[in-house]
């Protein structure tokens, strides 16, 4: 399975769409304190079906949608699109390009779709299922893991070894 | 299922001993140990450094530095266990100093050939080592933006860096 | 005493103010708070940031870098209530940014005319920005040693610099 | 107050004498990861009467003896010396120039000295009250004292503001 591109549209300090293009092997993300290296981090975690607002640094969920300037009143919801190739049918299905993106409404609606067909959370989840992917994989590396790793609060090393066994 | 949980425990002490030395050195050892073998289903898990010719001590006996490199090891050598097909760092290389930032990068240059790797980072070294950068930006007053940048002009590259990270 | 606190609070909080802006910028804003103002013997303190354009929020809702800037200007807030003649910062400007440590550095040289300052740092910009550097390295395996460097000839001091950290 | 010097001899990593001049205002101290910088810090938390040995990131207080190498036998004792003006009388003493000195043998007795006189711990902490310095104090800013600031875990937040206050 390989990246081809986010689409962040209203998530976080992202008001307006923006997209990152992932053509390379090593992809770095630079910038200065408080620019929003990290909200990218956050959307493909949150686009992937992560439901804990706290892994995501917030309060609460609705606290992802952008929540305005004193130039830009807040936005009326998120949204995030995740678009790769599923080379060597990596993911049990039989499309070759994938996008899964999810939708949060001021409201508090929720929407996800699958190349573009509204679906379930579980349809996007189960998909990842035992691939080393999935909100809470090990496979996203923040520096917070490396903290979990070394004060093994919870036994969280233990959960990280079950999650790649 | 007890015994499969031996046999990966088994495949991941070896990766981390593997990835261990190719971060630190041929002659620095380590080792990952249950801390209720016989109770393996439940037990918590022990991570021993033995620096070359320092005696073997548990990670949190070690300095800042080292301490992340052995968490890193560890991470992949999880990773080896069950390759992601992407893999994201947000700024775990601050701690290092710039021997070991070669190491870590070096390391992510040889398992980007079978992954994607993203790299949040401020470090003029990591920004030179990876195959191409976004720069985030605030556009205006708390909206986020973000641009390419092309590198493929090597003259301008750290002239780019220096602009870039501030 | 709940006077004398009261009013040293107070005072401690227009320092951090002052010294939040000058870190960030003049159009930034912050506050120090007593959760619980009619308990002040026990209360516990929030800090709140509001960078300029955007909504007011607690230090949590910050960046990595904008925390440990606005913890900082906390600690100079502190320092200023009763400074101490040397203070020692370990590696405090990692998560910081080029320009974030830059602000940092030129803040230790202002108060650096009545405490002295003792900077552990893996940063190019921190090591320039110093009156004077103590490498420390490993003389043989596991034991520590130190060397002055003397950076009086300044057209060998990016390149003592660049080896200084490996 | 001005610091003049550190000697540092068989406390922790630093196995054989070792000094520090603090001739200037700013000084840095570098080198690569596990050289030996933060030791240093935690040789000056000692001498001024630490007594925490988990502040000093250790398991036991004689953790804090040079404990070997394959090439060279663990220490007998770790010493270390900080010397100082005594400028426009910070201190309540008569003395221009003053030398703390803390010993710990292997045996685990302990030695306090002050300008080479034996003293109690109590003697060179009572020196130190109500100046912002002690082992604990907040003119000590490791990183680890951001951390404090942050997550305020059993209210850091006030207590470092009632040891300034
Ligand atoms: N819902 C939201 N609406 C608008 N802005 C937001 C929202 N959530 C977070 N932000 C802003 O995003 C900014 C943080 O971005 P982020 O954490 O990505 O920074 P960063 O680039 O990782 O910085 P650092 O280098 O310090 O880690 C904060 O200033 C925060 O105020
Ligand atoms: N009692 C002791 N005897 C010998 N060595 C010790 C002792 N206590 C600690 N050390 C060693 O000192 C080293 C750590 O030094 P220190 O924490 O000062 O490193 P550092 O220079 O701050 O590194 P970093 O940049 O990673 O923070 C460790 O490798 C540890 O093994
Ligand atoms: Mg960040
Ligand atoms: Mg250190």
């Amino acid at each position: 399975m390989r990246l081809i591109r986010l689409d962040i549209k209203g998530f976080k300090s992202f008001a307006t769409e923006t997209v990152i293009h992932f053509d390379e092997d090593v992809i770095g993300i630079v910038g200065p304190n408080g620019s929003g290296k990290s909200n990218i981090v956050d959307a493909i975690r949150w686009v992937l079906g992560e439901q804990k607002s706290k892994e995501l640094r917030l309060d609460q969920m609705s606290n992802v949608i952008f929540n305005g300037t004193n130039k830009r009143k807040s936005g009326g919801l998120a949204q995030v699109s995740l678009t790769f190739e599923n080379t060597k049918n990596f993911l049990p299905t039989e499309y070759n390009t994938i996008t899964i993106s999810r939708i949060l409404y001021r409201s508090g609606e929720s929407e996800y779709q699958l190349n573009g067909v509204n679906c379930r959370l579980k349809d996007i989840t189960s998909l990842f299922l035992d691939t080393g992917i999935g909100s809470n994989s090990y496979a996203i590396i923040a520096l917070g893991m490396v903290e979990d790793i070394l004060n093994d609060k919870d036994n969280s090393r233990r959960k990280m070894f079950e999650q790649a066994a | 299922a007890t015994s499969q949980f031996i046999e990966s425990f088994e495949k991941a002490r070896l990766y981390f001993i593997e990835v261990f030395r190719s971060l630190f050195t041929e002659d620095d050892n380590c080792d990952l140990i249950l801390t209720q073998p016989d109770n393996p289903l439940e037990s918590s898990i022990e991570i021993i450094a033995k620096p070359k010719g320092k005696r073997p001590q548990t990670i949190n006996q070690l300095s800042g530095g080292e301490k992340t490199l052995t968490a890193i090891a560890l991470l992949f050598a999880l990773y080896l266990l069950k390759p992601a097909p992407f893999c994201i760092f947000d700024e775990v290389d601050a701690p290092l100093d710039d021997a070991n930032i070669f190491k870590f990068n070096k390391i992510i240059k040889k398992f980007s050939k079978d992954s994607q790797f993203i790299i949040v980072t401020h470090n003029k070294l990591t920004m030179a080592a990876v195959d191409t950068i976004y720069g985030v930006y605030m556009a205006e007053q708390g909206i986020s933006g973000v641009s390419q940048v092309d590198f493929r002009d090597f003259e301008t590259r750290d002239v780019g860096l220096q602009s870039l990270s501030s």
